[in-house]
């Protein structure tokens, strides 16, 4: 699975994300990839992708918790991010990525790694794979 | 106002014992992919362009599990999906079922700006992405020989496998001498190897 989740300049946010699916998957099988709201998500406060164990990602509705708890909990976009992946995916394994409108990223995941790269506009950058 | 930021990943879910160049390959393209989306954003590209943008270029790319180098059906073909959201207004696209579309993430995005419907899957979805003009491909573009090779593994364990993969070469020495006892679909999780 790869994704990518964006704010621009203008504070407008957005995600997307692909996928091929498991491997030796049965013909027809969905994954969380094209689920609105449990692989992908963009509001106005925040942006997500998600990946990994596509069925817990659907049961928990990863991307659209992450902006659930920001707009009903009033947490920041990390705290929303650690949240998600501790309360939300039970015995799942999976990762997300996540901007805010106010220029954050962020990411988490709870298996023993992720690749993935992120950027800010004040010269922040960082790709890696492990914890 | 808030500055620009952008964040990618291409699965999650790693074999500890990747081995380095794995590893150095998968950063390359990371931040190859990273510095693409920066200079659009530069460029004063809009959030949206710049996802489909990026999620393109990693779906061309054969090393992640997406466009050319997805995993395989039982079968031995492809079938891969995507998805599209734009912030403003919650705008969304999504497809499911493609075998023949190049580019899953720009097909979504056409269901987003050009029909009146979030979501296209199988027959449907590749009869709008000829309708669309979008460019298309046989299955046999999508599928590399690690791929294949990949199956054979898995229909041997008789497993399903996530955002790992099987490793072509060692596979009968996975598992001995690794420390964690973290399993996945019922095997040792040392059998997998990343994307």
């Amino acid at each position: 699975t790869v994704g990518c989740v964006v704010v621009d300049s203008q504070g407008r946010c957005a995600a997307a994300t692909s996928t091929g699916g498991l491997l030796n998957k049965r013909m027809g099988r969905i994954g969380d990839s094209p689920l609105i709201g449990a692989g992908t998500y963009a509001c106005d406060i925040c942006a997500v992708s998600c990946t990994g164990e596509g069925e817990a990602i659907i049961r928990g509705t990863l991307a659209r918790e992450v902006g659930a708890v920001m707009e009903y909990k009033g947490l920041g976009l990390q705290d929303a991010v650690d949240f998600v992946i501790k309360e939300r995916l039970d015995d799942g394994k999976a990762g997300l990525i996540a901007v805010s409108k106010t220029g954050e990223v962020s990411y988490g995941f709870n298996c023993v790694g992720m690749f993935r790269g992120c950027a800010t506009q004040n010269g922040f950058m960082e790709v890696g794979i492990w914890d | 106002m808030a500055g620009w930021a952008i964040a990618v990943h291409g699965g999650a879910g790693v074999d500890p014992n990747l081995p380095a160049e794995r590893q150095e390959q998968a950063k390359q393209l990371l931040t190859r992919v990273l510095n693409l989306g920066i200079d659009a954003l530069r460029s004063s590209g809009s959030a949206i362009d710049v996802v489909e943008l990026v999620v393109r270029e990693l779906e061309s790319d054969p090393f992640f599990n997406s466009g050319r180098g997805s995993a395989l059906t039982e079968n031995g073909t492809v079938e891969m999906e995507a998805s599209i959201m734009d912030g403003v207004g919650r705008r969304c696209g999504a497809v499911s079922g493609l075998t023949t579309v190049k580019n899953p993430v720009s097909l979504a995005r056409l269901v987003m700006d050009k029909s009146p419907h979030s979501y296209l899957a199988f027959s449907g979805a590749e009869k709008f992405a000829k309708q669309m003009g979008v460019e298309m491909v046989d299955n046999d573009y999508f599928i590399t020989q690690d791929n294949v090779e990949m199956l054979k593994l898995a229909k041997e364990a008789d497993s399903i496998v996530f955002d790992y993969r099987i490793p072509t070469v060692g596979y009968e020495t996975c598992g001995t001498g690794v420390e964690s006892p973290f399993q996945m679909n019922g095997l040792p999780i040392s059998i997998y190897a990343p994307e």
